[in-house]
């Protein structure tokens, strides 16, 4: 087992996590589709879906971790994160992918594609953010 | 006798990552 220290993913994103849907349905993570995604954010009073374009892939200086910038939402708002290489991200149409898919299947048996300049991520954001 | 250990059900949208662009009001 890795150190104490040593930083790790939320536990749903491990294979076989129960997810719960807006509905109520319940679906294993490796299940779940776009549209799982978009119809729960339809119900929800308060999230809403953006697409969140990868503009750049860098590695960062925290061993293990990534900078990814993002073009969010319609108006293409610059936002980076710094995240694990193995930090699985939706992408629309095609599933989990990660900086380093190996890694995320080795860590978490998520199937998963590797993450890359120009795929559309789903994010959220509050409805009433204004 | 083992009791049946509750699996953890998570919300679908601690999946998906908040990213918010900073309003600029």
């Amino acid at each position: 087992p890795p150190p104490p220290s040593a930083p790790s993913l939320p536990p749903y994103f491990t294979k076989g996590s129960i997810i719960q849907l807006a509905d109520g349905e319940l679906k294993r993570v490796e299940d779940l589709k776009t549209e799982d995604f978009i119809q729960s954010a339809e119900i929800s009073n308060e999230l809403k879906i953006d697409s969140s374009t990868v503009e750049r892939i860098d590695s960062s200086h925290t061993p293990n971790f990534a900078i990814i910038q993002f073009a969010v939402g319609e108006h293409r708002s610059q936002v980076s994160v710094e995240v694990l290489v193995e930090y699985p991200f939706f992408v629309f149409g095609q599933g989990w992918s990660s900086c380093c898919p190996e890694r995320t299947s080795q860590l978490l048996e998520l199937p998963c594609t590797k993450l890359s300049v120009g795929d559309v991520c789903i994010s959220l954001t509050l409805k009433n953010l204004r | 006798n083992v009791e049946p250990r509750s699996v953890p059900v998570f919300p679908w949208h601690s999946l998906v990552p908040f990213l918010a662009p900073t309003q600029s009001d």
